[in-house]
């Protein structure tokens, strides 16, 4: 038996919204310690983490471990029925073959219940190390969305490059070329709008611009994003989710031939 | 030309 109800449904809403457009199907896994997906993009570029940790639950019962394979995109189109101030509740029986979203109105005044079909996925699960990451660049997330919008208008491809000045966004494209400089600006009285960047080495990396826009899809969950990079890994792109976990974008470099 | 790595060269099966 499964029982989560989560008051700010709305974080459910935006989670499917951010997950949706790069994956089509995923397992969600859920045990005591959350609900929680590790998915890859069909062409195996990118891979996304999501976890809710169940403290962040009003009410978390997950009596055994469940792994529960889901279409993201029939799970938005029952979500986007949720309203924005709805308590979400999602419930399923040991052994059935659907799930169910429970809507609760504030005023408790309407109440929904959506039943969704169950699938069978055959998904591989990676294993991600801890790694140290030779820069992490942490700034506002509404501004990364922009720069990654904006780039992705000239060209395909962006270069992130950090060094003491600041980190770089460039790219080149038919029509021209385009470079964007973030300076560190440790804003102390509003913290959501400062840019942070720790630097061990520099470090210069070129990445997809249509898997960043992808990722920004995330933006109306966290204010900040993390931006961590090392020379010989894939980028890891953070937002977390206030009290409860984060959604995490892992993208593989391009690299010259 | 620059080409496009896979997630999976860089983390393994769990």
């Amino acid at each position: 038996m499964l029982e989560l109800r989560l008051v700010q449904g709305s974080i459910l809403k935006k989670v499917l919204e951010a997950i949706k457009d790069l994956v089509n199907d995923a397992n969600f896994d859920c045990s005591a310690t959350g609900f929680s997906l590790q998915a890859m993009d069909s062409s195996h570029v990118a891979l996304v983490a999501l976890l809710l940790r169940s403290e962040g639950f009003e009410h978390y019962r997950c009596d055994r471990n469940l792994s529960m394979g889901m279409s993201l995109t029939n799970m938005a189109k029952m979500l986007k029925c949720a309203g924005n101030d709805d308590i979400v509740t999602i419930k399923a029986d040991d052994g059935s073959d659907t799930i169910t979203f429970m809507f609760e109105s504030p005023t408790q005044d309407k109440i929904a219940d959506f039943e969704m079909k169950l699938m069978d996925i055959d998904s591989e699960h990676l294993g991600i190390p801890e790694a140290e990451y030779e820069a992490i660049v942490r700034m506002p997330s509404s501004e990364f969305a922009r720069i990654c919008k904006d780039l992705g208008t000239i060209g395909d491809t962006v270069v992130i490059s950090v060094t003491k000045e600041g980190v770089k966004f460039s790219t080149r494209g038919d029509i021209g070329t385009a470079n964007i400089v973030c300076r560190q600006n440790t804003s102390i009285d509003k913290p959501e709008e400062a840019t942070i960047i720790e630097m061990q080495e520099p470090v210069t990396l070129t990445f997809a611009l249509r898997y960043m826009n992808s990722f920004a899809k995330a933006t109306p969950l966290a204010t900040q994003v993390t931006i961590s990079l090392s020379s010989e890994l894939p980028v890891v792109v953070e937002y977390k989710i206030a009290e409860m976990g984060y959604v995490r974008y892992y993208l593989a470099p391009k690299i010259e031939e | 030309r620059s080409v496009q790595l896979s997630i999976t060269g860089f983390y393994r099966s769990s």
